[in-house]
């Protein structure tokens, strides 16, 4: 479970981090 | 797309894995790109996530008496932190060029090796927890075993009590396993042949009470009787090992032996 949860944060901020990456190529497109 | 095979991990991967693909296809179209913005604080997260992430696996596998899980799981975990470390050079590379274009590759290849060895991780300990299935449904054909060798109703008192609660258990975690597949046919699978085992097992039950009955009675057609039993208790083995073979798979494996 504890596993489970701990993936759930590296993918909720790899999301996040892919989200402020991708905003600015976003404007440009 | 990646194909997750249970429900939980498709839940976990696929926004993020949605995400990647998305990513690289940005980053194609705006060849030429515009600054990338600060991304320091996402990028810590990431790591701060990371560092969690790689001391509960490090409890996990200190915690498990799973031999394979022990030697799996710290490569995904090596894996995990290898992208994480992608991520910290993508930021600190494009905090000085905010056009560098192997900056962004890193950024790309740190966010695909994140979700890759996050699966790797996951599918590990999934197929640990399918393991504890196994040793349940293992159990069941030991005791199935025995059901030849059951001679009186003390004995079969004894079985029972010794089968129940393991069928019961197996029942339990097999059905929410079923749940829990993505692959429809695989679900299906596990369905029939749990349903199998549940017609199957008072059938059997009933038949060594009959085989009982009649070598206590000295009487004719137990070799008759002692055939349905080991014929019933064959038919169980038949599911439970079909159950065994079921849970084994994954997606992946269909694939490729497609």
């Amino acid at each position: 479970e504890m596993i489970l949860e701990a993936a759930k944060s590296i993918t909720a901020a790899t999301s996040a981090l892919i989200k402020a990456a991708s905003a600015a190529q976003r404007e440009l497109i | 797309m990646p194909v997750f095979h249970t429900k939980t991990i498709e839940s976990i991967l696929e926004p993020v894995a949605q995400q990647v693909s998305k990513l690289v296809i940005l980053h194609e179209e705006a060849e030429d790109g515009i600054p990338m913005p600060d991304l320091e604080q996402p990028v810590r997260s990431v790591s701060n996530a990371v560092f969690n992430l790689v001391k509960v696996g490090r409890d996990t596998i200190n915690s498990s008496d799973d031999p394979i899980l022990r030697q799996d799981m710290p490569g995904a975990l090596v894996k995990v932190e290898r992208s994480s470390k992608l991520l910290e050079e993508a930021s600190a590379r494009l905090k000085d060029d905010p056009y560098s274009a192997p900056a962004r590759k890193l950024l790309i290849d740190g966010s695909g090796g994140i979700l890759k060895a996050t699966s790797d991780l996951l599918l590990c300990f999934d197929q640990s927890e399918v393991r504890k299935i196994i040793r349940e449904c293992h159990r069941v054909l030991d005791y199935l075993a025995v059901a030849e060798v059951i001679e009186t109703l003390d004995e079969l008192v004894q079985f029972l009590r010794d089968l129940s609660p393991c069928l019961s258990r197996v029942s339990r975690e097999v059905s929410a396993r079923e749940k829990e597949l993505t692959h429809q046919v695989h679900s299906e699978i596990l369905v029939r042949c749990l349903e199998q085992v549940k017609t199957l097992a008072p059938i059997l039950i009933c038949s060594m009470k009959i085989y009982i009955h009649i070598v206590s009675q000295g009487g004719k057609g137990a070799e008759e009787a002692a055939e349905n039993r080991n014929y019933l208790a064959k038919r169980m083995t038949d599911e439970i090992n079909e159950i065994i073979r079921v849970l084994q798979l994954t997606s992946y494996d269909e694939e490729q032996s497609e």
